[in-house]
């Protein structure tokens, strides 16, 4: 269970990461 | 009123719905105006929730959209320049400001002078965008939506503003 949890925590957070960056990009272009 | 190109607004993002709806009315009178309404939307929305599903899906759809606009308007400075940007939207919403505030002044109270008081206070949020508001900026602000909910709610009771 807390394998799964961790897993999907780390991909939730990798995502986040993909918007805030693509944000950034956005306003760098 | 849904935005073309978006999939339906998750209900949690109920907060950014007007700016999208602003930027939907600004489209062919001022692809700027609405290309930084949809930006602060996609900013406030990335606060609320970006977690769950419907709303990952409707912000990513979003940034598509900006992503492709942005490509779209390459020879537009205020949308490329920020700085050009943020003088071009401050001019708008202190036209429509003005706008409503004559009116206002004047004695001619209608939903028109609702809504650009509405609008405007919407669009002084859409310049914290490019950083913190000055002090004449934020003072506009909250008189547009003071103003913009007083006079709605004279118009609704059948009142005369004062």
């Amino acid at each position: 269970g807390s394998t799964i949890g961790t897993a999907s925590s780390t991909q939730a957070s990798t995502e986040q990461d993909e918007l805030s960056q693509r944000l950034a990009k956005l306003r760098q272009m | 009123m849904a935005t073309p190109g978006l999939p339906p607004l998750p209900p949690a993002l109920k907060a950014i719905q007007h700016y999208l709806k602003t930027a939907t009315e600004h489209e062919q009178r001022d692809q700027v105006v609405a290309y930084y309404c949809q930006l602060y939307a996609m900013q406030k929305g990335m606060t609320i929730d970006r977690k769950s599903p419907d709303c990952k899906h409707f912000l990513v759809s979003l940034m598509d959209l900006l992503e492709k606009k942005k490509q779209q308007l390459i020879d537009n400075e205020a949308v490329h320049n920020e700085m050009v940007g943020q003088a071009h939207v401050e001019n708008y919403a202190l036209k429509v400001f003005l706008f409503a505030d004559n009116e206002d002044r004047a004695g001619r109270f209608s939903k028109n002078v609702v809504k650009s008081f509405y609008t405007a206070g919407m669009l002084f949020d859409v310049l914290t965008n490019f950083g913190e508001l000055s002090d004449d900026v934020e003072k506009n602000r909250k008189y547009a939506k003071w103003k913009a909910a007083y006079i709605h709610r004279c118009l609704k009771n059948g009142e005369t503003p004062t």
